[in-house]
């Protein structure tokens, strides 16, 4: 899983960017 | 009553919030039988990521939120997501049930799940309605006294008019107890109290 490593921000600023699935 | 205006952006919470789901599959990996620590620690990390991205669905889609400063947006989240998740976490326990399968592999110390265990019995007897957890949830998301935040205005402008409707939900579904509004509001200060252990126990495990 490529979300494993990342940290929340990462992920909140990949989501609100619609990146879901990169 | 609610006014017209009220009602539609109520409808429009609850619609957003009942499509905040997380995915079957990752759900579904929480029945299995895994008991080795790096079994758990990538189950618990793919719920959380795929947690956050639901909550980020569900703010992307309250009313105001995207007009917010881009960074604000980011504090927004930040700030809150933790909480979110627990609060989610009191109507159907996925983490409760991963906790119960699998006690001890995290080593999370009693100080921080009892209070929690009870914060979950209290939340239960509240009986909340759909409606309340739904804008609870945005509260929570827009609250503006959050670190980093730098327009603080824009942010209570968003959250005012929830917490009024909130009112007005308690005092429909609650008319026996006029506390019962009270009694919600003065559950958030508790789920600071464990977004601040939660930021702890991670410190601690990355400590170790």
């Amino acid at each position: 899983n490529s979300s494993t490593n990342m940290g929340l921000e990462a992920i909140i600023r990949k989501a609100l960017m619609g990146k879901y699935d990169e | 009553e609610f006014t017209p205006e009220q009602q539609s952006l109520l409808d429009y919470i609850m619609d957003s919030y009942s499509k905040q789901q997380i995915p079957q599959e990752v759900s579904k990996k929480l029945l299995h039988e895994e008991f080795s620590a790096e079994g758990n620690f990538l189950i618990l990390t793919e719920m959380a990521t795929s947690h956050v991205q639901v909550l980020v669905e569900f703010t992307k889609k309250l009313p105001g939120f995207q007009t917010l400063d881009h960074e604000d947006q980011i504090a927004l989240l930040k700030g809150s997501a933790v909480e979110a998740i627990y609060w989610k976490a009191t109507i159907r326990s996925p983490w409760s049930l991963l906790f119960s399968n699998r006690p001890n592999s995290f080593s999370i110390s009693d100080e921080f799940i009892t209070p929690m265990f009870n914060f979950y019995k209290s939340i239960g007897e509240l009986k909340m309605t759909q409606e309340e957890y739904a804008l609870l949830t945005a509260i929570v998301i827009l609250s503006p006294d959050r670190q980093y935040i730098k327009d603080r205005e824009s942010v209570e402008r968003l959250q005012e008019p929830l917490l009024d409707i909130l009112q007005k939900c308690c005092k429909l579904h609650h008319p026996d107890n006029p506390q019962h509004f009270a009694c919600l509001l003065g559950r958030l200060p508790e789920l600071r109290t464990f977004n601040h252990h939660h930021a702890e126990m991670l410190m601690s495990w990355r400590v170790n």
